[in-house]
């Protein structure tokens, strides 16, 4: 089984692919890619070697082919679904922010933020950058109408584990979590935690 | 010099030994230390031998001085100022969470939100979480007064490189950016792009 670890440098490489004009550069060294990444051509190569995709020795990879094996192994060569659970600041930041990085991406692929969920009556039945809110009352069945596989939670510290479970018993799998809390997570389950702590602790080693 | 993706665990290492009890654990393993920071002994091991940091072979480390060491490393012993640039919905979020998250750390160290700053008239002058916002016209005075050196970047994509510029100009060497665009960075600055779409395309494999 693949490590996590190695999960995450992938959007990495696919975002420098994504950079690159594929028909002016047909070939990518792994040097060049860990450097435009920040990552070792070392690691790349071992990274890449866990889904069976090796470079031409002494070569490198083609861009075209490598774009479309990361898409495929990161499921973004199809569309995900992916709801937001907590419409407050931070949530409505990331719907935003989620919606216009969607209008680059080709139409039937790729991530696209679908509904966002809250228990606050002013904001259900209201729209942020054209996805709707709704209750969590209704959260299983619209997660399940709209194949919701990806959920955001941004809610206040008290009501995440009580969210993250809802969702998970509406078949969710995966989770970006920016609660402050250590969920409880049941096997098979994934929870990405993102904290701007962590980010701003090592960025005080440059300060 | 350290690869910055060393850099970047510390902070892992740092929030687990946070959270032990130092008096009912005194020691730490790299394979337990490992395991709750989601990276391999090995790797931990190689990581603080950058710092001449070395375990007691087949006990491991001291959870007090690994910590103390860990914050000096990071210069987290003392209190790191911290402005952000862009009121919107973002920066809110994050003002008040870092002061959240603040309240936790023993006063005279660790990192202080101490300003914020914007171009909306409507709201300099005002506070967040008791978090002063001042008019961008006034970033280089009251970032040499205030002693700023973390700057985060919660801007429009247009107005990110004219605000970094101006805080590099300013003496800031640190940022952590959040707006769309990839920066001009001269030698020297350190900047780290936090983008929420990478850690939803990385959960794309699990969902
Ligand atoms: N990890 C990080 O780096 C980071 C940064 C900023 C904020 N945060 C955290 O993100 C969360 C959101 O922050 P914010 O500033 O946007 O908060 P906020 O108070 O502005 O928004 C919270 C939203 O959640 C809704 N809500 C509350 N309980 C709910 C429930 N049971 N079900 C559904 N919705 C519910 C509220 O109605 C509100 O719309 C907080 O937990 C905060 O600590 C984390
Ligand atoms: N990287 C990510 O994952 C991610 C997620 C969400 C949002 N974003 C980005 O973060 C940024 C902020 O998002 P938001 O939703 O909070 O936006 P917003 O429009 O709510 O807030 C922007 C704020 O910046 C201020 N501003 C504009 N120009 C300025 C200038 N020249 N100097 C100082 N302040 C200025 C505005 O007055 C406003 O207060 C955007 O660039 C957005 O694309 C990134």
């Amino acid at each position: 089984r693949v490590p996590d670890v190695v999960i995450r440098r992938l959007p990495l490489y696919l975002r420098v692919l994504d950079e690159i004009d594929t028909d002016l550069s047909p070939i990518i060294s792994s040097q060049e890619l860990g450097e435009r990444s920040g990552v070792t051509s070392g690691q790349i190569r071992k990274d890449l070697s866990f889904f069976g995709v090796f470079g031409k020795q002494g070569v490198g990879y083609s861009t075209v082919t490598l774009r479309a094996e990361l898409r495929r192994i990161l499921s973004l060569h199809q569309e995900i679904y992916v709801g937001l659970v907590g419409v407050g600041n931070l949530g409505q930041a990331f719907i935003r922010y989620g919606v216009s990085q969607s209008k680059k991406a080709l139409p039937n692929e790729g991530l696209r933020m679908v509904a966002a969920f809250d228990r606050d009556e002013r904001k259900i039945g209201q729209q942020v950058a054209g996805v709707p809110i709704y209750s969590v009352q209704h959260l299983p069945g619209i997660i399940e109408k709209l194949r919701i596989s990806i959920i955001i939670l941004t809610v206040p510290a008290t009501a995440a584990q009580a969210m993250f479970d809802r969702c998970v018993e509406s078949g969710v799998k995966a989770f970006l979590n920016f609660a402050p809390v250590k969920l409880a997570i049941p096997e098979g389950i994934r929870v990405h935690h993102a904290d701007v702590t962590l980010e701003l602790e090592s960025l005080a080693y440059y300060s």
